[in-house]
């Protein structure tokens, strides 16, 4: 695409072609973007995170991350659709433009790159990330079993052959590492969005325990106000509540770790398939998922910057 | 690159408790090369999950046996990458 206004929202593209677009839009408001590199996957591919910013040193921020599992293509086009949409509505939406005045934000499309170029190349069903095992035929690690909260506990596999294989160590991952590194470096780091697809969810710690987080109140509250505004839209039906009561026991998983560095509003989203296509969703639902998603992380990200803590 | 052709996504409907258990036996057979695509949660949640062309004959007469319920969510998972791709390519063109 010659512009960010050219480039195909309502198709699924490969990883040169977001890569691509990330440079487009850093070019096209180089007041507002930059984009940071935070590590390099295990195949050696640049990990890029877009760094939204309207000044300040070291602003409070909110993170949200799509593709962590190489499969869910619609999060990863979804995330483009939110990166062009931020740039469109500061100035325009009274509620992003408070939001980016006070707050940064830090958006990583493409979590998992070597598995999202191994969708394209090799195999479509590919979710997990592409490390090797030693003693093990079997590739890769689920980069959502990585993280060091309950890690190795119930609630995924030591399985190198499972799809849901926590690996030898917490951040074993250089995919899972690489945030690990920036989230602790940065230190200011006040909401974390983590989505996923599919099966329609809005989920907030713990996964890996059935004990009720601290501030599991106001997180509800918070999931069912976003969901709330989400099915505004379309009528897309979502359920919210903990990981482990919403969906089962998954342990070793990202929010339960950003959650553990303080991190109040932690939530991951499984996004849509409303009919029976699975992670397979057609092309055409790429924008009105990104649409309604967009509504929920407004709601997140608005009483996060009215809820400093 | 691996083709899916005769792999079919199974939309399993397990009633209570017993037949969410019967499921995860299914899960750990790994000979069976099943993915997951919803795994088994808890009873009335949709599990969806994917099965090879050879073990499809065995999988549907494992539920049949069991009396747990199952639709055909998707019929040929090749044909709808294959969609997929042709979307893909035919913007790329235009």
């Amino acid at each position: 695409a010659r512009s960010s206004d050219t480039f195909n929202y309502a198709t699924y593209h490969t990883l040169e072609e977001i890569y691509g677009f990330l440079d487009l839009l850093v070019a096209e408001h180089p007041q507002l973007v930059s984009k940071l590199q935070i590590g390099s996957s295990y195949e050696g591919r640049p990990i890029y995170v877009l760094k939204f910013s309207t000044g300040g040193s070291n602003r409070p921020a909110i993170w949200i991350d799509t593709g962590i599992h190489s499969r869910e293509w619609v999060t990863q086009a979804s995330g483009v659709w939110f990166a062009k949409k931020i740039t469109q509505d500061y100035g325009q939406d009274p509620t992003l433009t408070a939001i980016l005045d006070s707050l940064d934000i830090f958006l990583e499309i493409v979590t998992n790159p070597d598995g999202f170029a191994f969708t394209h190349s090799k195999n479509r069903m590919w979710r997990k990330t592409r490390s090797l095992t030693e003693g093990s035929s079997c590739v890769g690690v689920d980069p959502n079993r990585n993280w060091d909260a309950g890690f190795g506990l119930p609630g995924a596999s030591s399985n190198p052959c499972s799809e849901t294989y926590h690996g030898k160590f917490a951040n074993s991952e250089v995919e899972v590492k690489s945030i690990v590194d920036f989230v602790k470096n940065h230190g200011n780091i006040k909401a974390f969005i983590s989505i996923h697809s599919y099966s329609q969810l809005l989920m907030y710690p713990y996964g890996y325990t059935e004990e009720a987080a601290p501030d599991r109140d106001e997180l509800d509250q918070v999931a069912k106000s976003a969901v709330t505004a989400l099915t505004s839209l379309y009528g897309t039906k979502f359920e919210y509540g903990s990981i482990i009561k919403t969906i089962y026991q998954a342990s070793g998983t990202t929010v339960d770790w950003t959650y553990s560095q303080g991190i109040k509003y932690s939530f991951t989203f499984e996004l849509r398939d409303t009919g029976r296509y699975g992670f397979l969703l057609p092309a055409s639902q790429i924008v009105p998922t990104a649409q309604e998603t967009w509504l929920a992380l407004r709601i997140i990200m608005e009483h996060t910057l009215n809820h400093p803590y | 690159k691996e083709n899916f052709a005769g792999h079919q996504v199974l939309r399993i409907s397990a009633a209570d408790e017993a037949q969410v258990q019967k499921v995860k036996e299914l899960e750990d057979l790994e000979h069976l090369q099943l993915d997951f695509w919803r795994g088994p949660t808890h009873p009335g949640a949709p599990i969806d999950v994917r099965v090879p062309f050879p073990s499809l004959q065995a999988v549907k007469i494992f539920l049949e046996a069991h009396g747990i319920g199952y639709t055909t969510m998707i019929e040929d998972v090749q044909a709808l990458l294959d969609e997929e791709q042709e979307q893909m390519f035919a913007l790329r063109a235009w």
